[in-house]
């Protein structure tokens, strides 16, 4: 649940963060 | 020796020397022209200037050329380390670098807090982390009223912000990611630790053969 979790976590759950799309080009 | 002539490295604007790149990173020489066949990619599919501009890092990241988006502008920045606008090839391996497997946590841990310390001011900031979560509610179509965003905030400072006045310096952020180790996971691309297998056109496009590695 979010309110348990630490902004952190939660912000570095962003599909953003997901560099791995960058090698499926 | 390889079996073919050689015919010189590439000539290509920002194509920094594979050989340099690779004593600057745990990528061999091998891994380094690999990207650069990603790097041609990537660079090329909005404007063919072999430079990668934000549109064009956007759309690899997402595979749409979505409106602004802070996480992918920020990475973007950080990765355009001399903010030219774009990313040049040097800039886009050195910045890979940080998430190889085989690189050293302080490093992650480093961009990490330059990652989230989005005015650059040397302090993650409680507005920023505000900012951060309000980005990443809209980005997950998730709903928090703004009491449970502020509690969230509350415990994080609580945690993270040992000396109380209000904003994480450097070495409040290296014990808090230590004690919470899942943060880094962002950090490390398991991938790159082998990464021409990634490309197998790669084999036919490169000189790679003809370089020790």
């Amino acid at each position: 649940r979010p309110v348990s979790m630490n902004a952190f976590e939660l912000i570095s759950r962003s599909p953003s963060f997901n560099l791995e799309n960058l090698f499926e080009q | 020796m390889g079996c073919f002539q050689s015919t010189g490295r590439r000539q290509v604007p920002g194509h920094e020397d594979p050989i340099v790149l690779a004593s600057q990173t745990a990528f061999t020489v091998s891994e380094v022209e690999a990207l650069f066949e990603l790097y041609k990619s990537i660079s090329s599919s909005v404007i063919d200037d072999g430079l990668i501009n934000k549109e064009e890092f956007q759309l690899a990241l997402f595979k749409n050329r979505k409106k602004e988006n802070l996480f992918a502008n920020r990475i973007f920045d950080l990765f355009d380390v001399k903010r030219k606008g774009v990313i040049d090839f040097g800039d886009f391996v050195r910045a890979l670098n940080v998430f190889h497997p085989n690189v050293p946590q302080e490093d992650k841990i480093d961009f990490s807090f330059k990652l989230y310390d989005l005015d650059n001011t040397g302090y993650i900031e409680r507005q920023e982390v505000k900012q951060m979560l309000i980005a990443l509610l809209c980005e997950s179509e998730m709903k928090l009223a703004d009491e449970t965003i502020e509690m969230i905030l509350d415990k994080t400072f609580l945690d993270a912000d040992v000396d109380k006045d209000g904003k994480i310096d450097k070495s409040e952020w290296d014990n808090f990611v230590v004690k919470n180790p899942s943060l880094l996971k962002i950090m490390t691309l398991p991938y790159l630790r082998d990464i021409t297998t990634t490309f197998p056109s790669f084999v036919f496009n490169s000189e790679v053969d003809e370089i020790a590695t």
